[in-house]
């Protein structure tokens, strides 16, 4: 699962 | 959220902190590199304009506008109130031969060719470097005052957290962005030369004096 749209980190 | 990344943040919240109170107690910036500092408040502004566009929750958002306001605090305070304590003959470093490789580099190698993408990433890349004018600095200088190296150490220590949580971040959740891990990494080797100099001169009580 490569996550970008939702960015949870800072 | 885990504890590596929370510690993480701490610790860039605390890297912040120590280098403001340096600066508003000692009246002084002497010894910060303004250029660094112009650098990570571009990496911070580049980076949560998603603040507008895209809600995650109350601990992003509060903690993204405080590490805006801070660094342009701190950029405020170097090239306006203290403006007379800038070192400035020492922090030399040309900071565009690392804002035009990593603008370009951010339109070739990135997630998703849009605008916001296309920033974010751009401010990874750029934090990844963004220290290399003071660490250049120090190295002019020889020396860095304790404060200025504590302000370094838990700097440094913020993206080697990250790591770990992105190391736990794939084993339970299956996440990964190798665009963040790849640009982390290199932050944090750009540090392991100073990391030695702190553990083994600093923690020890002496001053961080390069070798001649």
């Amino acid at each position: 699962k490569l996550a970008t749209a939702k960015k949870d980190e800072l | 959220m885990n504890v590596f990344r929370l510690v993480g943040d701490l610790s860039h919240l605390l890297a912040i902190i120590i280098l403001l109170l340096k600066i508003w107690k000692t009246r002084s910036c002497a010894g910060v590199s303004g250029k660094s500092q112009i650098l990570f408040s571009l990496v911070f502004i580049t980076r949560y304009l998603d603040l507008f566009t895209n809600f995650i929750s109350v601990y992003n958002s509060v903690m993204k506008i405080i590490y805006l306001v801070t660094s342009l605090g701190t950029v405020y305070l170097m090239y306006f109130k203290f403006k007379a304590t800038y070192d400035s003959n020492h922090d030399t470093f040309r900071i565009e031969f690392l804002v035009v490789p990593v603008g370009g580099l951010s339109f070739l190698v990135n997630h998703d060719f849009t605008p916001l993408e296309i920033l974010w990433t751009f401010s990874i890349y750029l934090e990844s470097v963004a220290i290399l004018p003071q660490l250049f600095m120090i190295s002019k200088t020889g020396e860095a005052e304790t404060i200025t190296s504590h302000y370094l150490f838990a700097l440094g220590s913020y993206r080697a957290l990250y790591i770990v949580n992105w190391v736990y971040r794939y084993y339970t959740e299956g996440f990964f962005d190798l665009i963040a891990i790849v640009a982390g990494c290199v932050q944090t080797i750009l540090y392991c030369d100073f990391f030695y100099l702190y553990i083994t001169k600093v923690l020890k009580g002496k001053q961080l004096k390069l070798p001649a």
